[in-house]
């Protein structure tokens, strides 16, 4: 049975919630990532997603805005020796396609994503 | 083995390529979709994601730009009576996680997405 801690990926782009978004945006771009983890005092506290950047330019919003204001809280999340299922379970539950992994204290380990299953399917 | 068809979602939401990214911006958000198809004679000849707006907004670009100047041509699809795992494929290998589906003519008749596929994983 495939777990988590065997797919997930460990290199992880993380910001604080101090951050702007203006800072958000311009590191997802240069990393051609979709989402950036919001950590604080070590603790994965938000994620920031291109989704919140559309709900965002769509309201008018300005980009100076810090990323605690408008980050999603309460992250889904799974453990490294969580099977890969779970995580599958929660993408389609929450309708989302990144899941980070944490450990028992909430300190990020690494990202699962619905590419990172599809390409252990093959 | 369950084919394209089977999985596929059929409603979709198409713009032509002289609508602006602000009107792509505000369907996107008002349907909850982050990419959306751009079609000219009933034809496929481009689409826009999140991630797309994400590049503009970080290289500072309006949103009055039409669409058709700033989508992504060369659109990669499948067919209704593909397999599953062709679309799996693709998407790996060209790090989508959207694939239209077209006829043969070019004509959109569907979407399939990687949570589209997770779903009928489980
Ligand atoms: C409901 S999803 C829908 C769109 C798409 N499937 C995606 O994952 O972005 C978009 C929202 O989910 C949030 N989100 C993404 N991954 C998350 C996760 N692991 N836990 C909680 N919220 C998450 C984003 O911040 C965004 O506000
Ligand atoms: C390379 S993907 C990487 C990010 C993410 N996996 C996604 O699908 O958006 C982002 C780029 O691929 C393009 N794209 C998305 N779906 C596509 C498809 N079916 N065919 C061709 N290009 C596509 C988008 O327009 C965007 O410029």
């Amino acid at each position: 049975m495939a777990l988590v801690r065997d797919i997930m990926r460990t290199s992880l782009v993380t910001l604080s919630p101090g951050e702007t978004v203006e800072t958000a945006v311009r590191i997802m771009k240069e990393n051609n990532i979709g989402s950036v983890l919001v950590v604080d005092a070590g603790k994965l506290v938000g994620i920031f997603t291109e989704r919140d950047l559309l709900a965002m330019v769509a309201g008018g919003a300005g980009l100076d805005k810090k990323l605690g204001d408008v980050m999603t809280r309460n992250v889904v999340t799974v453990k490294p020796e969580d099977p890969v299922v779970k995580a599958v379970c929660k993408m389609v539950e929450h309708n989302i396609r990144h899941v980070p992994v944490v450990d028992d204290s909430g300190a990020p380990l690494g990202m699962v994503s619905a590419r990172d299953v599809l390409r252990n399917m093959l």
